[in-house]
């Protein structure tokens, strides 16, 4: 038994360290793509008249940027015995709190083009479920744990029964499921609404809801089917 | 549970751009 819970002590400290190496390239990535798209967000945005696509679009900038920031300099803290559990609960809730403007700019996206409240509240709702099921997994299942070790250090970590990790498998396939639900409805309402009207130059209002929306639908597609079939296969 | 690692940016990235070009040619 020793032997074995060894290998699994093992295991979870790789999955952390393989976690925050993905996180970093993925903050990497983020930060990159801020560097280059800044002047266009001063361009667009500071000068323009704040409107609600403003606070949704500085919202979505800097809500993420934050959960990265803290992520990072929490990097360099080292948490020992439970010292760790208000500032990496506070981090995974604001990276939660990341759905909420992206719902509503799916909200917002399925209103504009298709002029119905019920159509755009459903794709809110959508994709909103993952808020829910983050803030149910973080604050039910996942509990402060003490890794034995080379580190010592305070971690969170998932603290379910095997019976119940089966259930939050459900969790992962409502929160993913959901989104591309949500996405699908979104792109079958702007091509249907605009692929008659694309008549327009590369540079259209019309042309960048089409050309973007297809692009995200497809990119986050990928992304959400690829986590749902790891976890189902894990 | 990597892949959110990915996708949560990638989501960010795709948002801010969609909503740079929108408000670009508005």
């Amino acid at each position: 038994a020793r032997a074995a819970e060894i290998v699994a002590i093992i295991a979870e400290e790789d999955s952390i360290v393989s976690y925050n190496y993905c996180s970093m390239a993925g903050f990497v990535l983020y930060l990159y793509d801020y560097l280059i798209t800044f002047p266009a967000e001063a361009i667009c945005f500071w000068k323009a008249r704040p409107t609600g696509a403003t606070v949704l679009f500085f919202l979505t900038r800097y809500t993420t940027m934050s959960v990265f920031l803290l992520e990072f300099a929490f990097g360099f803290v080292t948490f020992t015995g439970t010292s760790c559990v208000i500032p990496t609960r506070f981090v995974n809730f604001i990276e939660t709190m990341q759905y909420l403007p992206w719902a509503g700019f799916s909200a917002l996206r399925a209103y504009a083009l298709s002029r119905n409240r019920l159509l755009s509240m459903m794709v809110f709702v959508l994709s909103i479920v993952p808020v829910a099921v983050n803030l149910v997994e973080e604050f039910v299942f996942v509990k402060p744990a003490v890794l034995p070790g080379t580190s010592s250090m305070c971690t969170l970590d998932g603290t379910e029964s095997p019976q119940v990790s089966i259930g939050c498998v459900s969790f992962t396939i409502a929160s993913r499921g959901s989104l591309i639900a949500a996405d699908a409805m979104l792109i079958v309402i702007t091509w249907a609404k605009l692929t008659r009207r694309r008549g327009g130059d590369g540079g259209s209002f019309v042309h960048v809801l089409l050309r973007d929306g297809t692009l995200y639908f497809i990119c986050l597609l990928v992304l959400n089917s690829l986590h749902l079939s790891f976890n189902i296969a894990s | 549970s990597n892949v959110i690692a990915f996708s949560e940016p990638l989501t960010a990235i795709l948002i801010t751009r969609f909503m740079l070009n929108l408000q670009a040619v508005n």
